[in-house]
Protein backbone atom coordinates (compact mmCIF):
# COMPACT_ATOMS: atom_id res chain seq x y z
CA UNK A 1 0.00 0.00 0.00
CA UNK A 2 1.35 3.32 -0.84
CA UNK A 3 1.18 6.53 0.79
CA UNK A 4 -1.32 7.98 -1.68
CA UNK A 5 -4.31 5.68 -1.33
CA UNK A 6 -3.63 5.16 2.87
CA UNK A 7 -3.88 9.23 2.47
CA UNK A 8 -6.86 9.32 0.29
CA UNK A 9 -8.50 6.43 2.45
CA UNK A 10 -7.71 8.89 5.60
CA UNK A 11 -9.64 12.12 3.36
CA UNK A 12 -12.44 9.61 2.45
CA UNK A 13 -12.74 8.23 6.33
CA UNK A 14 -12.70 12.13 6.93
CA UNK A 15 -15.42 13.33 4.72
CA UNK A 16 -17.77 10.55 6.01
CA UNK A 17 -16.65 11.72 9.88
CA UNK A 18 -17.08 15.36 9.32
CA UNK A 19 -20.75 15.00 7.73
CA UNK A 20 -21.82 12.73 10.69
CA UNK A 21 -20.56 14.85 13.44
CA UNK A 22 -22.11 18.39 11.50
CA UNK A 23 -25.89 16.31 11.02
CA UNK A 24 -25.10 15.22 15.01
CA UNK A 25 -23.67 18.61 16.42
CA UNK A 26 -26.54 20.71 14.44
CA UNK A 27 -29.18 18.04 14.88
CA UNK A 28 -30.17 18.96 11.25
CA UNK A 29 -29.16 17.78 7.96
CA UNK A 30 -30.15 21.37 6.06
CA UNK A 31 -28.38 21.48 2.94
CA UNK A 32 -27.42 18.25 2.56
CA UNK A 33 -28.24 15.72 -0.31
CA UNK A 34 -30.36 12.69 1.06
CA UNK A 35 -30.10 10.99 -2.66
CA UNK A 36 -26.38 11.52 -3.15
CA UNK A 37 -26.35 10.14 0.48
CA UNK A 38 -28.41 7.08 -0.94
CA UNK A 39 -26.38 6.97 -3.83
CA UNK A 40 -23.20 6.33 -1.46
CA UNK A 41 -24.93 3.65 0.40
CA UNK A 42 -25.70 1.42 -2.70
CA UNK A 43 -22.13 2.06 -3.90
CA UNK A 44 -20.66 0.46 -0.97
CA UNK A 45 -23.22 -2.29 -0.98
CA UNK A 46 -22.67 -2.87 -4.66
CA UNK A 47 -18.63 -2.69 -4.21
CA UNK A 48 -18.27 -4.27 -0.63
CA UNK A 49 -20.44 -7.73 -1.52
CA UNK A 50 -15.89 -9.21 -1.66
CA UNK A 51 -16.56 -9.24 2.12
CA UNK A 52 -18.22 -12.09 2.01
CA UNK A 53 -15.87 -13.98 -1.03
CA UNK A 54 -12.43 -12.61 -0.76
CA UNK A 55 -10.21 -11.72 2.68
CA UNK A 56 -7.53 -9.30 2.09
CA UNK A 57 -6.19 -7.62 5.76
CA UNK A 58 -7.76 -6.83 8.98
CA UNK A 59 -7.55 -3.08 7.76
CA UNK A 60 -9.52 -3.70 4.40
CA UNK A 61 -12.44 -5.42 6.21
CA UNK A 62 -12.43 -2.65 9.26
CA UNK A 63 -12.45 -0.13 6.69
CA UNK A 64 -15.09 -1.51 4.02
CA UNK A 65 -17.06 -2.16 7.46
CA UNK A 66 -16.79 1.22 9.05
CA UNK A 67 -17.47 3.01 5.17
CA UNK A 68 -20.65 1.08 5.22
CA UNK A 69 -22.02 1.69 8.60
CA UNK A 70 -21.29 5.60 7.91
CA UNK A 71 -23.21 5.68 5.00
CA UNK A 72 -25.77 3.52 6.17
CA UNK A 73 -25.92 6.21 9.35
CA UNK A 74 -25.54 9.29 7.55
CA UNK A 75 -29.39 8.10 4.94
CA UNK A 76 -30.81 6.94 9.15
CA UNK A 77 -29.94 10.41 10.53
CA UNK A 78 -31.76 12.18 7.00
CA UNK A 79 -34.53 10.35 6.56
CA UNK A 80 -35.33 9.27 9.74
CA UNK A 81 -34.19 10.66 12.97
CA UNK A 82 -33.64 14.48 11.55
CA UNK A 83 -36.37 14.08 8.61
CA UNK A 84 -38.01 16.73 9.44
CA UNK A 85 -34.26 19.18 8.91
CA UNK A 86 -34.40 17.88 5.47
CA UNK A 87 -34.60 19.99 2.57
CA UNK A 88 -36.54 17.90 0.36
CA UNK A 89 -37.51 20.90 -1.82
CA UNK A 90 -34.28 21.44 -2.98
CA UNK A 91 -32.92 18.19 -3.36
CA UNK A 92 -34.51 17.57 -6.41
CA UNK A 93 -31.87 15.99 -8.72
CA UNK A 94 -33.56 13.40 -11.16
CA UNK A 95 -32.06 9.99 -9.63
CA UNK A 96 -33.12 8.23 -12.65
CA UNK A 97 -30.55 10.36 -14.99
CA UNK A 98 -27.88 9.02 -13.59
CA UNK A 99 -28.78 5.34 -12.27
CA UNK A 100 -30.17 4.15 -15.73
CA UNK A 101 -27.16 5.63 -17.81
CA UNK A 102 -24.27 4.36 -14.87
CA UNK A 103 -26.86 0.65 -15.00
CA UNK A 104 -26.64 0.25 -19.09
CA UNK A 105 -22.97 1.27 -19.17
CA UNK A 106 -21.84 -1.18 -16.20
CA UNK A 107 -23.64 -3.95 -18.27
CA UNK A 108 -21.79 -3.03 -21.38
CA UNK A 109 -18.47 -1.88 -20.48
CA UNK A 110 -17.03 -4.34 -17.84
CA UNK A 111 -14.00 -6.64 -16.76
CA UNK A 112 -16.16 -9.53 -17.37
CA UNK A 113 -19.81 -10.55 -17.50
CA UNK A 114 -20.21 -12.16 -14.08
CA UNK A 115 -22.25 -10.62 -10.91
CA UNK A 116 -19.87 -9.68 -8.91
CA UNK A 117 -17.73 -8.23 -11.66
CA UNK A 118 -20.85 -6.04 -13.44
CA UNK A 119 -21.85 -4.81 -9.78
CA UNK A 120 -18.18 -3.69 -8.61
CA UNK A 121 -18.17 -1.89 -12.26
CA UNK A 122 -21.68 -0.10 -11.25
CA UNK A 123 -20.71 0.86 -8.43
CA UNK A 124 -17.00 2.38 -9.59
CA UNK A 125 -19.32 4.11 -11.93
CA UNK A 126 -22.24 5.07 -9.58
CA UNK A 127 -19.43 6.51 -6.97
CA UNK A 128 -17.90 9.05 -9.97
CA UNK A 129 -21.81 10.70 -10.73
CA UNK A 130 -22.95 10.15 -6.88
CA UNK A 131 -22.06 14.00 -5.84
CA UNK A 132 -24.23 15.58 -8.39
CA UNK A 133 -27.16 15.75 -6.59
CA UNK A 134 -25.37 17.40 -3.66
CA UNK A 135 -23.90 19.77 -6.08
CA UNK A 136 -26.75 20.62 -7.57
CA UNK A 137 -28.39 21.27 -4.06
CA UNK A 138 -25.74 23.87 -3.93
CA UNK A 139 -26.16 25.31 -7.06
CA UNK A 140 -29.97 25.54 -6.57
CA UNK A 141 -30.04 27.31 -3.41
CA UNK A 142 -26.49 29.35 -4.15
CA UNK A 143 -25.05 28.39 -0.92
CA UNK A 144 -23.24 26.00 1.01
CA UNK A 145 -22.25 25.83 5.02
CA UNK A 146 -18.77 26.19 5.79
CA UNK A 147 -18.67 22.21 7.59
CA UNK A 148 -20.25 21.18 4.19
CA UNK A 149 -17.92 22.00 2.47
CA UNK A 150 -14.93 20.88 4.60
CA UNK A 151 -17.21 17.42 3.94
CA UNK A 152 -16.69 18.10 0.09
CA UNK A 153 -13.24 19.36 -0.01
CA UNK A 154 -11.95 15.72 1.85
CA UNK A 155 -14.06 14.01 -0.74
CA UNK A 156 -12.43 15.54 -3.33
CA UNK A 157 -9.17 14.79 -2.05
CA UNK A 158 -9.97 11.33 -1.36
CA UNK A 159 -10.63 11.06 -5.79
CA UNK A 160 -7.37 13.30 -6.66
CA UNK A 161 -5.10 11.11 -4.06
CA UNK A 162 -6.78 7.48 -5.21
CA UNK A 163 -5.93 9.12 -9.00
CA UNK A 164 -2.43 9.47 -7.53
CA UNK A 165 -2.39 6.10 -6.63
CA UNK A 166 -3.38 4.28 -9.59
CA UNK A 167 -0.30 6.43 -11.54
CA UNK A 168 1.94 5.40 -8.54
CA UNK A 169 0.74 1.70 -9.00
CA UNK A 170 1.32 1.97 -12.52
CA UNK A 171 4.83 3.74 -12.52
CA UNK A 172 5.63 0.84 -9.60
CA UNK A 173 3.59 -2.27 -10.61
CA UNK A 174 3.31 -1.58 -14.10
CA UNK A 175 -0.94 -2.17 -13.14
CA UNK A 176 -3.86 -0.07 -14.36
CA UNK A 177 -7.35 -0.69 -14.20
CA UNK A 178 -9.15 1.51 -17.07
CA UNK A 179 -12.63 1.67 -15.18
CA UNK A 180 -11.14 2.90 -12.24
CA UNK A 181 -8.57 4.66 -13.73
CA UNK A 182 -11.25 6.72 -16.23
CA UNK A 183 -14.16 6.57 -13.60
CA UNK A 184 -11.40 8.96 -10.43
CA UNK A 185 -10.64 11.18 -13.89
CA UNK A 186 -13.81 11.95 -14.31
CA UNK A 187 -15.27 12.30 -11.04
CA UNK A 188 -12.39 14.37 -9.79
CA UNK A 189 -13.27 16.98 -13.06
CA UNK A 190 -16.20 17.51 -10.89
CA UNK A 191 -14.74 18.64 -8.15
CA UNK A 192 -12.48 21.14 -9.54
CA UNK A 193 -14.84 23.84 -9.95
CA UNK A 194 -15.62 22.90 -6.07
CA UNK A 195 -12.11 23.08 -5.11
CA UNK A 196 -11.10 26.57 -6.65
CA UNK A 197 -14.49 28.31 -4.55
CA UNK A 198 -13.15 26.08 -1.55
CA UNK A 199 -9.78 28.02 -1.88
CA UNK A 200 -10.51 31.22 -2.96
CA UNK A 201 -13.63 31.38 -0.70
CA UNK A 202 -13.76 29.41 2.10
CA UNK A 203 -9.84 28.77 3.24
CA UNK A 204 -10.04 33.32 3.10
CA UNK A 205 -13.00 32.84 5.95
CA UNK A 206 -15.87 33.82 3.73
CA UNK A 207 -18.94 31.50 3.39
CA UNK A 208 -19.47 29.56 -0.06
CA UNK A 209 -22.38 31.83 -1.54
CA UNK A 210 -22.63 31.57 -5.72
CA UNK A 211 -23.15 35.10 -7.07
CA UNK B 1 -3.26 -9.31 -16.39
CA UNK B 2 -7.05 -11.04 -16.94
CA UNK B 3 -7.48 -10.98 -13.34
CA UNK B 4 -9.55 -8.38 -12.53
CA UNK B 5 -10.97 -8.23 -9.49
CA UNK B 6 -10.76 -8.58 -6.04
CA UNK B 7 -9.31 -5.08 -5.47
CA UNK B 8 -7.75 -4.45 -2.31
CA UNK B 9 -8.56 -0.57 -3.32
CA UNK B 10 -11.84 0.71 -1.40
Amino acid sequence: MNIFRILGDVSHLLAMIILLVKIWRSKSCAGISGKSQVLFAIVFTSRYLDLFTNFFSIYNTVMKFVFLMCAYITVYLIYGKFRKTFDNENDSFRLEFLLIPVTGLSFLENQSFTPLEILWTFSIYLESVAILPQLFMISKTGEAETITTHYLFFLGLYHALYLANWIWRYQTENYYDQIAVVSGVVQTIFYCDFFYLYVTKVLKGKKLSLP
Amino acid sequence: HALHLPHDEL
